[in-house]
């Protein structure tokens, strides 16, 4: 959907939690 | 304020405290306002942004102004990115991702904090290509300083500011752990250990943080891995 918002903060998020470096 | 009004302030070349004050509104009305106002400012206005920012990075001697504009900049490029529509903008822009590498500069470490973030999100929202692109706006920024292009991560790993070290591991983490071709990620691994990472990792260890450890914790498990695979 192109009017949502937040999609930067969802990124940073993952990567302080490390959840963005989980091997896919 | 509407979009149209701040295109035309910013088109008129304001500078100094008239330039931070329009940028501090303007990061604002970029967070605050739906999406469609994003996109009425839209690539004027992220062409724009991104003109003020090549300019203070030109600057030889920044005054504290300049300084703080360069990091409201920073800011509101990030509130411009927060959406789909913004974020395709920005990596559909060549020069942006060329003007955030070369904005990474651990004398400003609150300041670097948010651009090593926003290279790291890049990093990892992007398709294949994507890292390819940020490694090589790393690398020209890199030959512009004359040094190694991870110099400047490995040297905000050695700031005094924890934040700013905690951005530089998930740079890191973002770079080494997103190719898909092992050889690749053992190639940019090795490559910061050889920049000086290998001696700072023992010094992080040992500060109680933990978004820090966190970091880490992945560097280290994806070594492993990487490692059995290999």
């Amino acid at each position: 959907d192109g009017d949502e918002t937040g999609i930067m903060d969802d990124l940073l998020e993952a990567l302080q939690s490390g959840a963005a470096f989980r091997r896919k | 304020i509407s979009p149209q009004e701040f295109l035309s302030e910013l088109k008129s070349g304001v500078t100094d405290e008239k330039l931070f004050a329009c940028l501090d509104s303007l990061r604002v009305s970029l967070t605050s306002n739906p999406v469609s106002w994003v996109q009425s400012f839209g690539h004027e206005g992220l062409g724009l942004l991104l003109d003020i920012l090549e300019r203070l990075l030109l600057k030889k001697h920044q005054d504290k102004v300049d300084k703080k504009s360069q990091h409201k900049v920073i800011q509101c490029l990030k509130a411009f990115m927060n959406n789909k529509y913004g974020l395709e903008r920005i990596l559909g822009e060549e020069k942006s991702l060329a003007l955030l590498a070369r904005a990474m500069d651990p004398c400003q470490p609150a300041m670097m904090t948010d651009v090593v973030k926003l290279l790291s999100a890049i990093c990892i929202v992007g398709e294949e290509n994507t890292l390819e692109k940020v490694l090589e706006a790393i690398t020209s920024a890199g030959e512009r300083l004359e040094m190694s292009r991870f110099s400047p991560i490995v040297q905000g790993l050695a700031d005094r500011s924890v934040q700013l070290q905690v951005a530089c591991m998930q740079l890191i983490n973002a770079l080494v752990t997103s190719p898909d071709e092992l050889d690749f990620r053992l190639h940019i691994r090795n490559e910061f250990m050889r920049c000086g990472l290998r001696e700072i990792l023992p010094n992080l260890g040992a500060i109680k943080n933990e978004a820090l450890d966190i970091q880490l914790k992945v560097f280290e498990e994806h070594k492993e891995e990487d490692m059995i695979e290999f």
